[in-house]
């Protein structure tokens, strides 16, 4: 047996705004994050590999918050976070604040199994990203018109962090 | 905020989250995401959990490991109450969002105290769905 559940984010959500065609397009990533670590579980893999696989197409899609659709900070930059934990032993890997590593769950992963501790942010935690051989990603990646735009919003408006994400994802 | 939790064929259980925070967050502002016990908590003796929504609250309950916790205490069958309990109490504290839960039996559980939670499981069983919102038709079909 196995079993699988994944989230894409959650917050108030109002049904006026999803287009047929955009749930349509969010349901999609969804499938296909779901697709993604049902496979790892079906052929016999590890929960920690099917988690990771699972999160993978999510961080690299647009549509969420977390990788590539990061929403902006109050200084126009994007910084991640992300953490992983194992059952079997209650290992886990935490990163947060990394601005230059597409995948942070990943990186996260890499806390847990190839270092002593358990949570590095910011910078430090960069710098043990390229001592582990990741990739430094530049910012262009995870800036995205729409997310600038919610900032800018939120800046005109006066609105809160709150006001301007409609959902957390 | 995206995550997903896993119970595998030798029954071992994982969790992830990764997220890119709040919009306009400023002072190097950190969520629950990447708090071991807030955002995120997996325990063989218990469940395996990944959390979404307003990190400020889910810090202050650390909703993951009390969900796990209570989950080693009382047993299986109580999982969906004890979940829906541990969001109750981040309501109450005023905060909202979601989590999705494993169990060592494998059930796949959802709790969320808002009006949608971009979501979907899958078992050995058969279930296949996503969804987004409360309360609405399942957008894939479960057997």
């Amino acid at each position: 047996r196995w079993s699988l559940a994944i989230h894409g984010g959650a917050g108030t959500l109002d049904p006026a705004q999803m287009t047929p065609e955009r749930r349509a397009e969010y349901e999609a990533a969804l499938q296909a994050a779901l697709d993604a670590g049902r496979a790892v579980l079906a052929a016999g893999g590890s929960a920690m590999e099917a988690v990771q696989a699972a999160i993978l197409p999510m961080e690299d899609s647009p549509l969420f918050n977390a990788g590539r659709g990061a929403v902006f900070t109050w200084d126009e930059t994007n910084e991640l976070d992300a953490s992983i934990m194992d059952g079997r032993d209650r290992s886990a890997g935490a990163v947060a604040g990394v601005k230059t590593v597409k995948n942070p769950i990943l990186l996260a992963d890499r806390v847990r199994t190839d270092s002593e501790h358990v949570f590095m942010i910011g910078s430090g935690a960069e710098s043990f990203a390229v001592s582990k051989g990741f990739e430094v990603t530049p910012p262009e990646y995870f800036a995205s018109e729409a997310r600038l735009k919610s900032l800018e919003r939120m800046k005109a408006d006066k609105l809160s962090a709150i006001d301007v994400d409609t959902k957390f994802g | 905020t995206v995550g997903a939790v896993a119970m595998d064929t030798q029954g071992n259980l994982a969790a992830g989250t990764s997220t890119g925070g709040m919009t306009g967050k400023r002072w190097g502002r950190v969520g629950d995401a990447p708090m071991i016990g807030a955002g995120t908590y997996a325990d063989n003796r218990a469940c395996a959990v990944s959390a979404t929504g307003w990190g400020e609250y889910f810090i202050r309950v650390g909703v993951a490991h009390e969900i796990c916790a209570r989950l080693r205490m009382a047993g299986e069958p109580g999982a969906q109450a004890i979940a829906d309990s541990v969001m109750a109490d981040v309501e109450a504290l005023g905060g909202d969002g979601g989590v999705i839960l494993i169990t060592p039996a494998g059930e796949a559980l959802y709790s969320f105290n808002t009006t949608g939670m971009y979501r979907g499981r899958a078992t050995s069983e058969g279930v296949n769905e996503v969804a987004i919102f409360g309360g609405e038709e399942r957008a894939s079909a479960t057997p």
